[in-house]
């Protein structure tokens, strides 16, 4: 566990009974170490860090008797502190309300879309999914066999403009009396300025409540241009990391949230439609500790 | 005489940032630092990173020899989303169109539409693939298509298998059984595993290198979405310790982005 790893780290500077500023900027920069290895972003670590320094040379940590320890909560507390900023719940609004998927190719969204509807359903809500990724082979049938095996709704299109899609699909949701839709969208790269603007022209025309970017756990450095730029174009409302079943130590969580302050509301632990959990500060803190 | 950037920390720290903002992580960025600390500029010490860079990249390399009367069997694994699918595809259409007969063989068996995903590249390239139903054995797919591809004298078969994380012990396993069961056809089959690895991913493409060469021997990397703004630079600690070559990368979504690798471009591209 994660105490006994970063403990590790100031088991040397423990034997020495009181820290020098010295032992303790040794002991940050082995927490920079553990922090990059987790993924989390250069820039993101260096705030981190200060801001924990701060903290401990706030508390006189120098001046206390057991120093080592006292860092090695700070750390963690921290960490669960800033991540637990990020915890917030899916919100509904409207009639049916709109919920859209987006965010990197590969990414998950819509093996995700089946895994909210399952989620919602639990919650009495009646969703469908709206596959307005028209461009990638098999996309649209991939979401209808996601459809049969979460058991909800599916719009079937009849055209393969994207937006077409988004602003009928709504009405037909709400004539069939589903209350939730939920919209799976195209992989983009953040850098592709023809695809984001067709996203905002999206959120524009289908008004969603939630707008959800469907981030890889396993995504290095790059998460803060990635989320910063998908934050900047279309306001984000959440965020879902995905593949947190693999031994990714998910830096980008924290990178993701220190980027765009937005909140994380799920992962994806896993390939089946049941293969999501609700997003634990504390448990992401451990990890990305190692 | 005694110049040297070693002293000079805002250097250093430059140094350091445009390593680990390209992802290749602690453990080599420390290693090269450590390595260029006596140059006497920043100037002489990127020159000096540049090319050890690209000689890592040179140092290992991947014979490809087509058999005569067999035909050549490449098999694409690699995590979930990566891009295995999208890469079978774009090879495809380039060996077909340098000549070679090519047969695909959709060995994913499991996920949503991945047989359709597939089967809609066959068409628009006009190559056959070779499937089953969904939820049989991946490994009797690929027997079947390695037989067809021997009895119709196909020059190329590409095999698609399903995203699989390296930490899942029964995925590893089942991607096993697909090497030993083409094995047990011709002991040279598959003459080719190419792992994809996706750019934007940090630190974990170590771990899947190194689980996924421990579980079938991998004869090369395919290093896709460089497209992006990610640096892909976990190639690095992967190609210096696992001795495995980046042959490909691919650049886009289209059946034409796709690239030999070039060490020295790429190297210029994370140092310009
Ligand atoms: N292990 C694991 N695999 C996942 C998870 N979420 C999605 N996947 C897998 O990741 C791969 C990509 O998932 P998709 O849902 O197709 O991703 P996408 O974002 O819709 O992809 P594009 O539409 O091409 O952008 C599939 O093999 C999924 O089964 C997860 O939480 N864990
Ligand atoms: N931008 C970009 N997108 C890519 C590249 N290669 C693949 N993609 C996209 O990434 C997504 C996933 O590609 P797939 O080929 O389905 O990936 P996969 O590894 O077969 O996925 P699974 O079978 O679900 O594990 C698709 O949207 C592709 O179009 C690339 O080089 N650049
Ligand atoms: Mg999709
Ligand atoms: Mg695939």
């Amino acid at each position: 566990n994660i105490q006994s790893n970063l403990s590790k780290i100031f088991r040397k500077l423990r034997s020495k009974g009181r820290l020098t500023e010295d032992d303790l900027n040794q002991g940050f920069d082995e927490i920079k170490r553990v922090l990059l290895e987790a993924d989390v972003n250069y820039e993101v670590v260096n705030k981190f860090i200060e801001d924990v320094r701060e903290r401990a040379l706030g508390q006189e940590i120098l001046f206390s008797l057991n120093p080592g320890q006292m860092v090695v909560k700070i750390v963690y507390e921290e960490l669960v502190d800033i991540l637990g900023k990020a915890k917030k719940e899916i919100f509904f609004k409207g009639n049916p309300a709109i919920i859209m998927l987006l965010g990197l190719q590969g990414s998950g969204k819509t093996t995700t879309a089946g895994k909210l509807a399952v989620l919602l359903k639990k919650k009495n809500r009646k969703c469908i999914l709206v596959p307005a990724d028209t461009r990638r082979p098999g996309a649209v049938e991939q979401l209808k066999q996601i459809a049969e095996q979460a058991n909800v709704g599916f719009y079937e299109p009849d055209t393969d403009d994207p937006l077409e899609i988004a602003r009928k699909a709504p009405k037909v949701a709400y004539i069939n009396s589903y209350d939730t839709v939920i919209i799976d969208t195209q992989g983009r790269l953040h850098v592709d300025d023809k695809l984001m603007k067709e996203l905002k022209q999206m959120i524009k025309i289908a008004k969603p409540s939630e707008k959800l970017f469907v981030a890889d756990g396993m995504t290095g450095q790059d998460a803060v241009n990635i989320a910063d730029r998908f934050n900047n174009d279309l306001d984000i409302t959440g965020v879902i990391l995905t593949k947190l079943d693999g031994d990714a130590r998910g830096g980008a969580a924290l990178s993701i949230y220190s980027v765009t302050g937005k909140p994380i509301k799920l992962i994806g632990v896993g390939e089946k439609i049941t293969d999501m959990e609700q997003f634990y500060p504390d448990r992401i803190a451990s990890r990305i500790l190692g | 005489l005694s110049k040297s950037i070693a002293k000079d920390k805002i250097i250093i720290s430059e140094l350091e940032k445009v390593m680990l903002e390209a992802d290749f992580g602690f453990g080599i960025t420390t290693d090269i630092i450590d390595m260029v600390k006596n140059s006497s500029d920043k100037e002489s010490a990127i020159e000096e990173i540049k090319s050890y860079l690209i000689s890592i990249l040179q140092s290992v390399e991947f014979k490809r020899e087509f058999p005569k009367g067999k035909p050549y069997i490449r098999m694409f694994v690699g995590v979930n989303g990566v891009g295995k699918t999208t890469s079978i595809a774009k090879i495809a259409k380039s060996d077909k169109r340098n000549g070679k007969k090519v047969m695909l063989a959709a060995c994913d068996t499991f996920r949503a539409a991945a047989i359709e995903q597939l089967e809609i590249w066959s068409n628009r390239l006009s190559v056959p693939v070779v499937k089953g139903s969904y939820g049989s054995d991946p490994a009797s797919i690929a027997y079947k298509a390695a037989e067809e591809a021997i009895e119709n004298m196909y020059d190329e078969l590409l095999i698609d298998t399903a995203g699989r994380l390296h930490t899942n012990r029964n995925l590893m396993a089942e991607m096993e059984k697909i090497a030993r069961v083409l094995k047990k056809i011709d002991s040279d089959f598959p003459q080719e595993t190419l792992i994809i690895l996706d750019a934007s991913i940090g630190q974990n493409n170590i771990q899947q290198a190194e689980k996924f060469a421990s579980s079938i021997p991998l004869s090369g990397i395919v290093l896709a979405k460089i497209d992006g703004t990610a640096k892909g630079g976990s190639i690095f600690p992967i190609v210096r310790d696992l001795k495995i070559p980046v042959l490909y990368m691919c650049t886009g979504e289209g059946l034409d982005d796709i690239v030999m690798f070039d060490p020295v471009e790429f190297v210029e591209s994370i140092f310009p």
